[in-house]
């Protein structure tokens, strides 16, 4: 068991107990600054953990994170492990962190996918989807990033219970998608909403449903480059910024086409690293640079979200 | 535990719209229980793809006899799995 968050691994992957477990030790390390909220169940009743960074009221504008949706993905969770450490320990010392977390609140879920995260441990490392039971198919799990309500069950989602990108039966028929629907819901005042996958380095806002440019498209394009040219200047990462629809594939049913159209402007999608040698059992010694020029860019969003509130 | 020995990962650099769409007929196929890691959308991009090694054949085929360029990205996807598992166990220690 991990005895405190300073002596943790973060050059490793972990299960999702371990990760649990140390989520816990932060909150105790930082208790005026971390708390663990729990956002709902998922479908196999682990419990969902958001880990929320404020210094405030709870009425302040906030910025909502989430990691490892597709549960195959794992650079993403430990990416998110070492970020939320990393907000931990830079607070107070880094003076750009510092007046963000002076004027926001930080959210972040770093296992959007807890059953599928324990399944790729356990028994398919492979294992991208939710896993809940699909009425009349022998087939398990839908893919959660097709199941939010925006263009729903359009291209670039399969009907298919067998495929990878089944979208489901209806929208939010997914409890870990419906969770954080409700949790933005409830919550209120979420000015950033950022989903991070990894594979094949891109930097993405909406839509992905439809191939036309939204109306804050010149604004977030402009947002993305710069973000990903801080990316950038660690160790020469190069990525690609544009639309979902436009740099990767159409895809409906994506979480931050959802976030968009619910109203939260400065919505972007990260896949992080590799190219492809390692598909997704990139080295664990490659979590801390993906997660450290990561963390780069991201603060450059979160600064730009501070400076442009609406 | 699904085990993957033998299965390959496929970078595959189609060359026009044409090869596209022939992936992605490839792509509705259900027997090979191909794993799309990146899909067919357009000649400027590569398609990544885990095939199971009882398609492997029939796929390299598919992808020669339409004249499509691909090159091996992951030899033995079971090699690395365990690999990562060694690595996390010495990291646990």
């Amino acid at each position: 068991m991990e005895r405190s968050s300073k002596s943790f691994n973060f050059a490793a992957y972990h299960t999702l107990e371990t990760i649990y477990d140390w989520m816990d030790t932060l909150a105790a390390d930082y208790p005026h600054l971390v708390s663990k909220v729990q956002i709902g169940f998922s479908y196999e009743q682990r419990p969902m953990y958001a880990l929320k960074f404020s210094t405030g009221s709870s009425s302040r504008p906030a910025i909502w994170i989430d990691a490892g949706i597709h549960s195959r993905e794992w650079v993403t969770q430990a990416t998110a492990v070492w970020t939320a450490n990393k907000i931990a320990t830079d607070y107070g010392q880094d003076r750009s962190l510092t007046s963000i977390l002076d004027m926001l609140d930080i959210y972040l879920l770093v296992v959007a996918n807890p059953d599928g995260y324990a399944y790729t441990h356990s028994n398919n490392r492979m294992w991208r989807k939710t896993r809940s039971k699909n009425p009349g198919s022998v087939c398990v799990g839908v893919d959660p990033n097709r199941n939010w309500d925006a263009g729903f069950g359009g291209p670039g989602a399969s009907t298919n219970p067998c495929s990878d990108s089944y979208h489901g039966p209806s929208a939010q028929s997914e409890v870990e998608v419906k969770n954080v629907v409700n949790f933005i819901k409830q919550t209120g005042n979420f000015k950033g909403f950022i989903s991070i996958h990894s594979y094949s380095q891109l930097l993405m806002y909406p839509h992905g449903y439809s191939c036309n440019n939204i109306p804050d498209y010149q604004e977030l394009d402009a947002v993305g480059k710069s973000a990903a040219k801080a990316l950038g200047s660690l160790y020469g990462t190069s990525y690609k910024v544009g639309s979902i629809c436009k740099i990767i594939y159409q895809a409906s049913g994506g979480s931050i086409d959802w976030s968009y159209n619910y109203g939260i402007k400065y919505s972007f999608a990260f896949e992080l690293r590799d190219t492809g040698r390692y598909g997704f059992l990139l080295p664990a010694n490659q979590i801390i640079p993906t997660a450290s020029e990561t963390w780069l860019a991201l603060l450059n969003i979160m600064e730009y979200v501070r400076d442009h509130t609406y | 535990q699904k085990r993957f020995i033998g299965d390959q990962v496929l970078r595959i650099e189609p060359g026009s719209n044409e090869q596209i769409s022939v992936l992605q007929s490839l792509q509705e196929e259900d027997d090979f229980q191909l794993d799309f890691w990146l899909h067919p959308t357009n000649p400027d991009l590569p398609v990544d793809v885990r095939v199971p090694i009882a398609s492997l054949q029939a796929v390299k085929d598919f992808l020669e006899s339409n004249g499509i360029r691909y090159s091996v990205m992951i030899s033995d996807v079971q090699e690395m799995l365990e690999q990562e598992q060694k690595e996390m166990e010495a990291n646990r220690r």
